[in-house]
């Protein structure tokens, strides 16, 4: 089973099309492994992406050189990953 | 059993076909089990179909959970279902509409995907096909319908989340949809529900034009997110695919519209980011109940307008 021990989602904020573009161009970067939970658009509307534990610091240090605005919002999935297994064991013992 | 089932949890692929037998044998003929095909990995695709009676009636279509890993849309569908259930003969909405619409929901669109999530890869998204001069699998269902085919916003690389497939069509999963959907002729509204990210959308997502119907569909979605706010104050914005997220090729809501079904929508159910496709479960039921609302605002005004 696929874990995801450290990978992060990032929330990305674009302000021009040349922004855009750049994290568009992450697509196409294959070795990067980046999944887009929310696909770029257009600026102003937010960009998620999944980005796996071995290239979060080497994302981020892209998006900071490039003056791209991000934030954090998990900061470890398999954390909440397990917290739903959790969930779900503890639902399929509790007596209906 | 479907009255002591918990809708508050996610639950298994497994559980959700075992809901469905014991929903329909404890629905009083309301509800019926169509299996309108088989996925790549052979597993049945079933629809629950809300009928009281009458021949080739006007229908409602909804699916729920086309993505694999959008977690809450099955879920929501649930409790849609056991809310129809238990509304019908006591709701007058719930009930003008059964009496005179058939209603057809798919509860887990894309099983084998579903399933992946379940035992492999939470965050898989695709379906679970092999194609020929590619070892990456799947293709991404809402890409690969007859509505500009390949065209921007979809990817022609297999290993990419939305690539498009080799063909229209390619997909089982689809493939069932649309020769169901064909086949009946009769299908006035069709929605598909998806997460995250607070959306309800209309056609076009592959062209800039705006559907012939735009205003009333713009009238209608407002209608129906003013609703939905009511319930929880959850926010949702409103408009085509195109304008109000991003070009997308080959999506099912559009190939309806061109289909000439009219109220065609799509649902982009909560949050807007803090979790993502991990909503937690104690919001499942919160979720539904919006849901539910909004869905019924459109399903209302598709009883009250017929075409």
């Amino acid at each position: 089973q696929k874990t995801f021990i450290g990978d992060q989602v990032l929330r990305i904020t674009v302000n021009n099309e040349e922004q855009l573009a750049l994290v568009s161009s992450l697509q196409e970067q294959e070795h990067l492994n980046i999944d887009f939970w929310l696909e770029p658009s257009k600026p102003l509307l937010p960009i998620d992406i999944q980005v796996p534990r071995e290239h979060v610091q080497s994302v981020k240090a892209l998006l900071e050189f490039n003056g791209v605005s991000y934030s954090t919002l998990i900061e470890d999935l398999q954390a909440l990953m397990d917290e739903e297994e959790k969930e779900m064991v503890l639902s399929h013992h509790k007596e209906r | 059993n479907s009255q002591t089932f918990n809708y508050a949890s996610y639950h298994t692929l497994d559980e959700i076909y075992t809901w469905m037998d014991s929903f329909v044998a404890s629905s009083s003929g309301l509800v019926s089990k169509l299996q309108i095909g088989t996925t790549f990995e052979n597993r049945p695709i079933y629809v629950l179909r809300f009928s009281t009676g009458g021949v080739n009636r006007p229908a409602i279509w909804i699916n729920f959970g086309i993505h694999a890993r959008e977690w809450i849309s099955p879920a929501t569908s649930l409790w849609f279902a056991n809310k129809l259930v238990s509304e019908y003969g006591k709701d007058s909405s719930v009930s003008s509409l059964l009496n005179t619409m058939d209603l057809y929901l798919e509860i887990v669109t894309n099983p084998d995907g579903y399933s992946f999530t379940h035992t492999n890869n939470r965050m898989w998204r695709k379906t679970r096909s092999n194609h020929a001069g590619t070892s990456c699998k799947g293709v991404d269902p809402n890409r690969n319908f007859d509505a500009n085919f390949g065209g921007p916003g979809a990817s022609g690389n297999a290993c990419s989340s939305t690539y498009y497939g080799p063909y229209v069509n390619s997909e089982k999963e689809v493939k069932a949809i649309v020769d169901f959907v064909t086949n009946h002729g009769n299908f006035k509204s069709f929605i598909d529900v998806h997460s995250y990210s607070q959306l309800l959308m209309f056609p076009y997502g592959y062209t800039s034009t705006k559907p012939k119907d735009y205003n009333e569909l713009m009238e209608l979605s407002k209608k129906s997110i003013t609703a939905l706010a009511s319930v929880h104050g959850t926010k949702y914005r409103y408009g085509p695919i195109l304008t109000t997220i991003y070009q997308s090729s080959g999506s099912s809501i559009d190939w309806a519209y061109d289909q000439g079904i009219k109220y065609a929508f799509c649902f982009e159910l909560r949050d807007t980011g803090r979790y993502g496709f991990i909503l937690p479960a104690n919001q499942i039921i919160a979720t539904a109940e919006e849901t539910y609302v909004g869905l019924m605002e459109i399903l209302d005004h598709v009883r009250l307008n017929p075409y």
